[in-house]
């Protein structure tokens, strides 16, 4: 079974500005 | 064929071919007759009569009676024979001196000059390795060696002293009158001679990139009025009959230096004289190794081995490399080549290996301009940005898979924290 990649949109950015891609 | 290389292609030791390095060059003398147009006297052997007093007009002007400094160094022939003459001296000691400069280093094997006159009684040949700014003594000839040039008559040269000029009372006797000759071996009588190749001290003995000659006492046969040989040296000069040196042949034999990298010189654009250098080598006397051939120092070739110069392995990704003494100790004197500026993300002495970030294509070759690709790490299922350079994986958090750490592992979740993107299915 192949796992989907990861969603970025999912995640919650708010405390980790500094870790956001700029694309994302 | 280049005699630089044997058959199959391998460097061997070669060198330019045994030339008299004077033939046509310049020569420059301290004194030469006929400005004005003198008169001078010389003394020939004659079967019938032992000695016959001639004397001639030396004109600068008449080329049929002049003597310059270029009949030093022309085509020796024995049907014609030119001579160089100084002025007329009236003193003695009086000091003549010749100076060639040969434009380039040269290992020279022997200098010889002709006499047109009476040997001088005391002669002094000095070299110089610097074209002329410093001088050494070469080798001296007098009847008074301790007198005229404090050294012994006959020194015996061993292995301590072999960069020694000698004094030998050989070659200054008065006869012949004319077409003496003075022959300077410069390697005869040296112990390492026999072992050139493995000899630094004696190599640097013959070479030279100048050679100045100086006449120090005429001698004179008593026809002329000439005290000869038990003339006291040092003393101050004595009132002489009136005399001069003559020379028909100076020669310098040797070879162009190329320490065994080179089988011929050339003139460059500027017209001096440089090797034709081979062997991954550079310079006037292919005296360093050419850039990027930095793997092993410089060598002289031998006979046995051409020491040619080797090139650093850079994979194709560095232009330029260094060499590292202590490298090439270690590694058993094979390799010392150290690579400058790695491109294509390659890193290591040799650009052998990716730089951090990147890892090794195994598809492809390491001297490709793509055999190193980027990690890729995925910004929120990496640990960091480093991949295994081998392998490419990235160093992954937890619950994360795949090379570039972009998926949830079997059993886990995607989550909304950046920080755990991947979480145990509860």
């Amino acid at each position: 079974e192949v796992m989907p990649t990861l969603d970025m949109t999912l995640f919650d950015w708010t405390d980790y500005e500094d870790m956001k891609p700029a694309d994302t | 064929l280049d005699p630089c290389y044997d058959d199959n292609g391998a460097a061997r030791r070669c060198i330019p071919e045994f030339i008299n390095a004077a033939f046509g060059k310049e020569v420059q003398v301290s004194s030469t007759c006929g400005r004005p147009p003198s008169r001078s006297c010389s003394i020939v052997e004659r079967e019938e009569k032992p000695t016959v007093r001639t004397c001639q007009i030396c004109d600068a002007s008449d080329p049929r009676r002049a003597h310059p400094a270029s009949y030093l160094t022309d085509l020796n022939s024995a049907h014609n024979l030119t001579c160089w003459q100084s002025e007329n001296l009236h003193t003695s000691p009086h000091n003549v001196t010749l100076t060639l400069s040969l434009g380039k280093k040269f290992e020279i094997t022997y200098v010889s000059l002709q006499f047109c006159s009476p040997r001088p009684e005391s002669l002094a040949i000095f070299k110089s390795m610097d074209y002329g700014k410093s001088w050494t003594p070469y080798q001296f000839y007098s009847s008074q060696c301790r007198r005229m040039y404090n050294r012994p008559n006959k020194a015996v040269i061993t292995k301590q002293n072999e960069q020694e000029a000698l004094c030998t009372d050989g070659h200054t006797e008065l006869h012949p009158l004319s077409g003496g000759l003075i022959a300077f071996s410069t390697l005869d009588g040296r112990p390492s001679g026999k072992d050139f190749d493995n000899s630094p001290v004696l190599q640097d003995w013959v070479t030279v990139t100048d050679i100045r000659v100086v006449f120090s006492r005429p001698q004179l046969p008593r026809e002329l009025g000439g005290a000869g040989r038990e003339e006291e040296a040092g003393a101050a000069p004595a009132t002489m009959p009136p005399y001069f040196y003559a020379v028909g042949d100076f020669q310098v034999g040797g070879r162009c230096k190329c320490n065994g990298h080179a089988s011929r010189c050339l003139k460059d654009k500027e017209g001096k004289l440089v090797c034709d250098c081979k062997h991954n080598t550079e310079g006037p006397e292919c005296d360093r190794c050419k850039p990027f051939h930095y793997d092993r120092p410089w060598q002289r070739a031998s006979a046995r081995e051409a020491n040619e110069c080797l090139p650093c392995n850079c994979n194709l990704h560095a232009r330029r490399c260094r060499f590292n003494m202590e490298l090439y100790k270690l590694s058993g004197r094979k390799s010392g080549g150290v690579c400058m500026n790695c491109r294509h993300n390659t890193a290591g002495r040799h650009c052998h290996y990716c730089k951090e970030g990147f890892y090794r294509d195994l598809a492809r070759p390491i001297t490709h301009r793509r055999a190193c690709k980027a990690c890729d790490c995925h910004p929120v299922g990496a640990a960091g940005k480093t991949c295994n350079q081998t392998t490419g994986q990235c160093p992954c958090k937890d619950g994360v898979t795949g090379i570039t750490c972009n998926r949830c592992a079997k059993g886990y979740q995607q989550s909304r924290s950046p920080v755990a993107p991947c979480i145990k299915i509860p």
